[in-house]
């Protein structure tokens, strides 16, 4: 029975493209569309809370500043007196003091930015330009902390935004923050303001336009009652005066670098400028998106708009070099925090808001070991946090994370700190600060860390300090780290689950918005709970899940080929290479995509095998040649060698000195029989190459050719003459050269004859028996009728005899 | 480096219980002004001492300073020229 939300229809007059006559509109880029693209949007999606209707009506804006010029052309129109005070001059009037330097321009250029009238065919266009808008005079004097407090805790149920763009000196070595009443005036406001929701306190995070400083100095950045913001260029690069500290919630533009373009608002004598740069002009952008959500949804809370902040801000195209996904599936960053905001999707999460559980305060115990913190040396303190199981304050999700720290140190500036969380996500609490000289340390000073949002409280945190000397320093005094405090801010029910017994505030869904889902679950959700019947739709994941790049993340049982599964559940892409890994490294491959083969020990995937590897058709993977082989065409068919080595069959063995052999039992060279030049092996029958004085004879050397051998001289091409002993032919017993006719002497039954042993018959020799003296063989012999073949027969040895 | 001098100003901050007429009479009687309750912070009185310089490297000494002697003076805090950057 779930029911989608019944698609926006952008037939309605609303919906036409929006076009205003004011003089500037068409140089506000960061409102606008880009060029051409129909129902476009630009990045932070303000358009998009316009289309829905959502201009700030009712929502009252107060720019903490210098004055404003309530009666600018594009101001006076949506000006509050009651939203506004002048504390240097104690009066009810906070128009700024004029003087030719114009210093006093600043809250006259953020009132514009939040509510400049639209279609007044003046100046520009405010992002809330349907809000009211206010200003408190309380630069422009002595600032103390009574004036800040006076400032911040002004009609605190009339006013539901204060946007400050001021903080202490950013000069790198200055660490300061609210005082006591400040103090007093931000928890006020947060407890009792707009009638117990809580005021908004909007910040523009330390910048100042001072290098080489750290916005965690800031104690107003710090606090986790401002909405810390930062600033990005149009071309989503780091601008150059900004401080990266993990205190930062998210961001909005701002002007950049001098080619980038500007940022348009009022300026004092109602003009116009482009002027107005660093994060003074994000904050009060901000606090308009904000205004924005709270016309959509007025009932939100102080922390439901922290809430909807972490949810909707994008990394978009904001460029970081640490960007990363915290374990609750957040990407987080020290510049940027949570990303750009995005206007529409905050009217479309606050439209539909369920308010977060009460907050939970969990002070964990202090961990008071004094610890000596050297230079060029870490000291690291773990402390295991229970998020207060045993008390009201129990704390499972978290919000902000607050670390309290003592420490003295002779050079302050040389200090680093982070954080990291049970989950794994490290913050950067502290980074070096060249100009900080002080020996006065930190004081009970409180770091605090926003990327921690929406992770589990209880386990192992991590605190690091680092001491890197930038100069020389005494060290008789080393660093001590006194005492360290965790403050975790959170909640112990899930902050986006509807508990059965929870106080709902229904007044803020009309009938004819979508019900609660109360429907089945996908099988992928875990306890829980979810939005949808979609795998989409849950609100924690049984198993892994998938992220995808519009923040949107789907559960599911095993991560689909291509990714791997970490240890905060998520499933991250594998290298493109792979079609299975354990790690998105390109070395982190266990299958590779068709085509290419998985290089064994390296883990990557390789089009072809390399040198000392061959392809294992079986398992698509490069193999590792034997030890020696240079290339092989299989485990053991080594077809080149390494150097040192020689190819002895399939084999590599080592190529030994003339006169050696490589014996592998021993895997040595050992020496040849003395008779061999050079050998495959031990003694003489092993023989490869004959020494002098040797003849070769059948993998044998010799000193003179064995019976059923002679000796054989060829002259090789270079003329050398090459002596060997070569086999007889099988027809003689011995023999002085090559074929049967060199015989020299038959085996038995044989005879020779001119050269050639001939089967003989039984010879009898006619001379032995029958005839008298004999005289008749020999007869035949004197008168040659030996080639008679009768009497060669009959007289066969006497015929067969020399001479 | 030199350490950065305090700049005390002639405003106080004063929690005083039992409201506004208490805080009148007791900023009459030590010689201050009462400018009225400081933003919405209960309790909380803005103090001004005319004869006190208006500026100083030095908190304020006297007999306005026995102020912080009264019983239903809770706290007090003279009031620092705090240095603070437009961003």
């Amino acid at each position: 029975d779930y029911k989608p939300a019944p698609p926006l229809s952008l037939s309605s007059p609303a919906h036409s493209n929006i076009f205003y006559n004011d003089a500037k509109w068409s140089s506000m880029w960061y409102i606008h569309c880009n060029d051409d693209v129909h129902n476009c949007q630009s990045d932070m999606n303000i358009m998009g809370a316009w289309k829905r209707g959502y201009t700030g009506k009712n929502v009252v804006v107060t720019i903490l500043d210098d004055g404003i010029e309530r009666n600018h052309p594009d101001l006076f129109q949506n000006y509050d007196p009651q939203a506004s005070f002048d504390v240097n001059g104690n009066d009810m009037d906070p128009m700024p003091r004029y003087d030719a330097s114009n210093e006093n321009k600043h809250g006259t250029r953020c009132a514009g930015e939040v509510a400049a009238a639209a279609n007044n065919s003046h100046c520009i266009v405010g992002i809330a330009y349907n809000a009211r808008i206010g200003g408190v005079r309380m630069l422009d004097g002595d600032v103390t902390d009574m004036v800040e407090a006076k400032s911040l805790s002004l009609q605190p149920q009339h006013i539901d935004i204060y946007s400050a763009s001021w903080g202490p000196d950013d000069d790198g070595k200055t660490v300061d923050g609210p005082a006591s009443l400040a103090r007093q005036a931000f928890e006020n406001g947060i407890r009792m303001g707009r009638k117990g929701r809580g005021s908004i306190f909007v910040w523009a995070s330390g910048n100042g336009g001072r290098s080489r400083d750290h916005c965690s100095c800031d104690g107003y950045t710090n606090s986790i009652y401002t909405i810390s913001i930062s600033s990005t260029a149009e071309s989503g690069r780091k601008p150059w005066y900004l401080e990266e500290c993990s205190s930062t919630l998210t961001t909005t533009y701002s002007s950049g670098e001098n080619y980038d373009r500007k940022i348009i608002t009022t300026d004092l004598r109602h003009r116009c400028t482009d002027s107005h740069t660093g994060t003074s002009a994000s904050a009060p952008m901000a606090a308009a998106i904000i205004a924005l959500a709270l016309e959509a949804n007025p009932l939100l809370t102080w922390r439901d708009v922290q809430h909807i902040i972490v949810k909707t801000s994008r990394a978009g195209h904001l460029s970081a070099p640490d960007w990363k996904t915290n374990a609750a599936g957040y990407n987080v960053s020290h510049l940027y925090g949570f990303g750009l905001m995005d206007a529409e999707a905050m009217v479309k999460e606050a439209e539909r808001w369920k308010q977060v559980p009460a907050q939970h305060v969990c002070v964990e115990n202090a961990d008071r070991q004094i610890r000596t913190i050297r230079p060029e040396h870490v000291v690291r303190s773990v402390y295991k946090a229970t998020g207060c199981t045993d008390n009201p304050n129990h704390v499972i999700y978290l919000e902000h994370v607050v670390v309290r720290i003592t420490i003295t140190h002779p050079r302050r500036g040389d200090l680093s700190i982070n954080l990291t969380s049970p989950s794994g996500t490290k913050s950067q609490l502290l980074a070096n600060r060249l100009f900080d000289h002080s020996m006065e340390g930190f004081k009970n000073w409180e770091f605090m860390t926003t990327h921690c949002w929406g992770e589990k409280a209880a386990g192992d945190w991590v605190l690091e300090i680092y001491d890197s000397p930038s100069q020389l320093r005494s060290q008789k005094v080393p660093g001590k780290l006194k005492e360290w405090s965790l403050v975790l801010y959170g909640t112990s029910l899930h902050p986006y689950i509807l508990s059965s017994d929870k106080q709902r505030s229904t007044d803020m869904l009309t009938p004819t918005e979508e019900e609660e889902y109360d429907g089945p679950c996908d099988p992928e959700c875990n306890e829980s709970g979810c939005e949808g019947p979609g795998p989409h739709h849950c609100i924690n994941c049984l198993h892994y899940f998938l992220k995808f790049k519009n923040n949107t993340r789907m559960c599911v049982s095993e991560c689909p080929s291509g990714f791997f599964r970490d240890d905060k559940k998520r499933c991250k892409k594998c290298s493109s290479l792979c079609e299975t890994c354990v790690g998105s490294r390109s070395d982190q491959c266990t299958t590779c995509r068709s085509g290419l083969h998985l290089s064994e020990g390296a883990n990557t995937c390789v089009a072809s095998c390399g040198d000392s590897f061959y392809l294992d058709h079986d398992s698509n993977s490069c193999r590792r040649c034997p030890e020696s082989c240079k290339r092989c065409a299989s485990s053991n068919i080594c077809t080149e060698c390494k150097p040192g080595m020689s190819l002895q069959g399939n084999k590599c063995q080592m190529t030994c000195n003339p006169g050696t052999y490589y014996n592998g039992h021993r895997r040595a060279c050992e020496p040849c029989h003395p008779a061999c030049a050079t050998c495959a092996g031990t003694g003489i029958e092993a023989c490869t190459r004959c020494a002098d004085g040797y003849l070769f004879e059948d993998w044998r050397c010799v000193s003179t050719c064995s019976s059923g051998y002679y000796l054989s001289e060829q002259t090789s091409d270079n003329g050398q003459v090459q002596r060997s002993c070569k086999k007889c032919d099988h027809s003689c017993y011995e023999c002085s050269g090559p074929g049967e006719r060199n015989c020299s002497s038959c085996v038995n039954g044989y005879n020779l004859e001119a050269g050639a042993c001939v089967v003989s018959t039984i010879c009898k020799d006619a001379n032995e028996e029958s005839w008298a003296e004999g005289s008749f063989c020999m007869l035949v012999k004197k008168n040659n009728l030996c080639q008679r073949k009768v009497l060669q027969q009959l007289c066969c040895r006497t015929c067969s005899q020399k001479g | 480096p030199p350490c950065k001098a305090r700049i005390y100003t002639n405003h106080w901050a004063v929690r005083i219980a039992g409201g506004a007429d208490v805080a009148g009479r007791i900023a009459d009687k030590y010689g201050y002004r009462n400018m009225g309750q400081i933003g919405n912070l209960k309790d909380h009185y803005h103090f001004f001492h005319s004869r006190t310089i208006k500026r100083s490297t030095l908190s304020s000494r006297g007999r306005h300073s026995f102020i912080s002697m009264e019983p239903k003076v809770e706290w007090i805090q003279q009031q620092v020229v705090k240095r603070r950057i437009k961003r």
